[in-house]
């Protein structure tokens, strides 16, 4: 099972966006997919029809569980799209930072679940909160390569050199270094802002960044609305034809890091 | 002095933005501002130019003198605003969750600081980040007034339950009701989603709401590249005369909770 993070400290960059158009894609294309929420906040999760504030059990009881010492079986969730399921999120992850302070060992637990399910999907694809802490540790040990989506904007490209920073940190902890690639997001190439921002990332990121960029898409909204990814309801749309490009440009299997 | 908290625990739905916009407006009219950057990301400390990997003392600090007992003074930064100063953030902030842990009475350690800095300033508005953790509680327990901004879109409809959720529980353990105002934004008349988002909102909660919806406007990622608040770079945009008329709406002395 190949496993995908899709990570970025900054908030509204469109990694719940990017998280079901790649994974509506590959179940659509006949791959056994699952995502997996660990946002506190339940994006993925309310994007699918689920309630984040009362559905159990979810991947909080996975920590839980760990801190006991136990690893039953995980519940995941069937969702409207075939081939696809979910291991929803819970508002109690919130909690978790707090709970476990200091506490070793806790970084491996999405890691280990994810081993017991690998028989069962070809791929999992990880959606992960604005915010460094446990949770995002988590999904960086689990992974085996990182999306970053990156708005097309000023302020988003400081806080990404914030989440590169993290990225070679993480990289010292692990035997095999994770390739990454920056994903623009939000691009409005009539906006000057968003094309110098692009033109920007360009120059600093040459080796990590795709070679285009996710166009703003009113139909993403659309399809928000409709609980399925944007690949489904809209195939054809803008947004759904750059997914598709992206999703080729990250399965060849020469893909630069 | 009169302060603001600016929370949604939904990400990228325009927190720093209001922040800034209200901020910079506030300043203009000749009123002493104080910002407070209590992000880890510090997407606010960075849209005025300084940097929350490098910066001390930062909003941290406060947390770690406090811990120690110590409430020394705090370090304010000016910005290029006349009457603006900023206490910035620093990306130490994202520890603190795991430090504290389940250590009590650090739920008023901005509350106190922002006391003793109430001769100097008319206004604080503080910006939070998108996770309900100590520092969104700090933000909520030290404000007076808080604003939410919610994107005009479906998921961001779901998110805010939670955000509403969050507040009742907050409400019982403070002696005075916190009144609070939605605030739709990146409002697009163009997209049903967005049209109808927004009716939805205002069906569910025609007592917080704001009248309007601050409408997308390109110039914000213009402003944000320039390190200064729309309201000065673009003062009629768009952007700018909506958050005009929220201000104004804000300040009434009647206003509703
Ligand atoms: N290419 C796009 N075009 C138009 N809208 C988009 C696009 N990508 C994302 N969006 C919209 O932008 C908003 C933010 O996207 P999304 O929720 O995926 O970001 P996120 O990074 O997951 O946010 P959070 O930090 O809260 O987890 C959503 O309303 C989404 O519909
Ligand atoms: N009314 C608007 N029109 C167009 N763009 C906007 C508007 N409001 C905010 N933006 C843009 O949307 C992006 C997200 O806004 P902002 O960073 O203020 O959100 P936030 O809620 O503070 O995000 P975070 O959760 O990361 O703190 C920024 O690129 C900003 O420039
Ligand atoms: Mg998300
Ligand atoms: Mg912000």
């Amino acid at each position: 099972m190949k496993v995908w993070a899709v990570a970025n400290q900054k908030g509204g960059v469109g990694k719940t966006t990017t998280t079901t158009s790649l994974a509506g894609l590959l179940a659509q294309r006949g791959h056994s997919t699952l995502v997996v929420d660990l946002d506190p906040h339940g994006s993925l999760t309310s994007y699918f029809g689920f309630d984040p504030e009362t559905i159990e059990p979810s991947a909080y009881d996975l920590f839980a569980r760990a801190a006991q010492g136990s690893s039953d079986t995980i519940m995941l969730r069937p969702t409207a799209v075939k081939n696809l399921s979910l291991l929803p999120a819970s508002t109690a992850l919130a909690t978790l930072d707090r709970q476990l302070g200091a506490r070793s060992g806790m970084g491996l637990v999405v890691r280990r679940a994810l081993q017991a399910l690998s028989g069962r999907f070809e791929y999992a694809l990880i959606d992960c909160p604005p915010m460094l802490g446990v949770l995002m540790v988590n999904a960086l040990a689990a992974c085996d390569r990182l999306l970053v989506p990156v708005q097309t904007e000023y302020l988003a490209l400081k806080g990404l050199e914030r989440m590169v920073h993290t990225l070679e940190m993480i990289q010292r902890s692990r035997s095999q270094p994770l390739p990454y690639t920056i994903v623009p997001t939000l691009f409005d190439r009539r906006t000057r802002a968003s094309v110098e921002s692009l033109e920007e990332l360009r120059q600093r990121y040459p080796a990590q960044i795709w070679s285009e960029a996710i166009p703003v898409d009113t139909q993403f909204r659309d399809a928000s609305r409709q609980g399925l990814p944007l690949t489904v309801v809209h195939p054809w749309s803008r947004g759904s034809q750059a997914y598709r490009r992206l999703l080729d440009e990250v399965l060849l299997p020469e893909a630069p890091a």
